[in-house]
């Protein structure tokens, strides 16, 4: 028996919104720990990686490890029907075919319950290495977002260039090209969550497709703060911490001079 | 001219 609920089920709506662009089909794998799913593109440029931690559900059991193959588009359709403010269970057999997701309105005025089909997907897991990344970038996510929307106007490929003084994103295509820097911020500088910081080992520039960049920004209503991995030569990990129940990291392999 | 790199190129399949 599987059974999470979640008192924010909007939550879980903005996390199958952040990945449903990128990824078509994918395993959530629920155990005892909680849940997490490892997927990739289907031009396996890009991989994301899911965990929520048993801890930040309302109620948790898992008595049984089980695999929920999903077509995330479906999934998407029925969390439509759940309501903003709604808290949402899932439910599972041991051995299950399907999976029951539960909506109820706050009030309990309203309780609806969907089924949806399992499907069985054959993917090929990445044993992801524990890397120190040379740098590691923290801002606001909106501001990340900003920044990939308007680039991606201008040209396909991003230069990302991380110093001590700050990230540099590059740009050119055919009308010209473009460049925005944006600073590490001194302590003085207002909210947490509206800082730029950046740690620093070395300085590294990378090549990223700016399609996939926008594919990830769809994780931004998922929290205030992203965080960019980088060490040179490796995929970047763009990571969004999803406040008291896990993170959503997307990596990008880079591209690379021939 | 960049080419783009495959994830698979980077982690190792388990």
């Amino acid at each position: 028996m599987f059974e999470a609920r979640l008192t924010e089920g909007s939550l879980l709506k903005k996390i199958i919104e952040a990945i449903k662009d990128l990824v078509q089909e994918a395993n959530v794998d629920c155990s005892e720990e909680g849940l997490t799913m490892q997927a990739m593109d289907a031009s396996h440029v890009s991989l994301c990686s899911l965990n929520m931690r048993h801890g930040g559900f309302d109620h948790y059991r898992c008595d049984r490890s089980i695999s929920l193959g999903l077509n995330l588009a479906n999934l998407g359709k029925i969390l439509k029907c759940a309501g903003n403010d709604d808290v949402v269970t899932l439910k599972a057999e041991d051995e299950p075919d399907t999976l029951t997701l539960m909506f109820e309105s706050p009030n309990q005025e309203r309780i609806s319950d969907f089924e949806l089909k399992l499907m069985d997907i054959e993917t090929e897991h990445l044993g992801i290495p524990n890397e120190e990344y040379k740098c590691t970038i923290s801002m606001p996510s909106g501001e990340f977002q900003r920044i990939v929307r308007d680039l991606a106007v201008i040209g396909e490929t991003c230069i990302i260039t991380c110093t001590k003084e700050g990230v540099k994103f590059s740009v050119s295509g055919d009308l010209g090209n473009g460049n925005v820097t944006v600073r590490q911020s001194s302590a003085a500088d207002g909210d947490e969550k509206d800082q730029v910081k950046i740690q620093m080992e070395e300085p590294v520039t990378l090549n990223f497709a700016l399609r996939y960049l926008g594919f990830f920004t769809k994780a931004t209503p998922l929290g205030s703060t992203v965080k960019l991995h980088m060490s040179p030569d490796v995929p970047i990990v763009v990571e969004y911490p999803i406040d008291g129940i896990g993170s959503i990291s997307y990596f990008l392999a880079p591209k690379i001079d021939e | 001219a960049t080419k783009q790199k495959s994830m698979l190129s980077f982690f190792n399949k388990k």
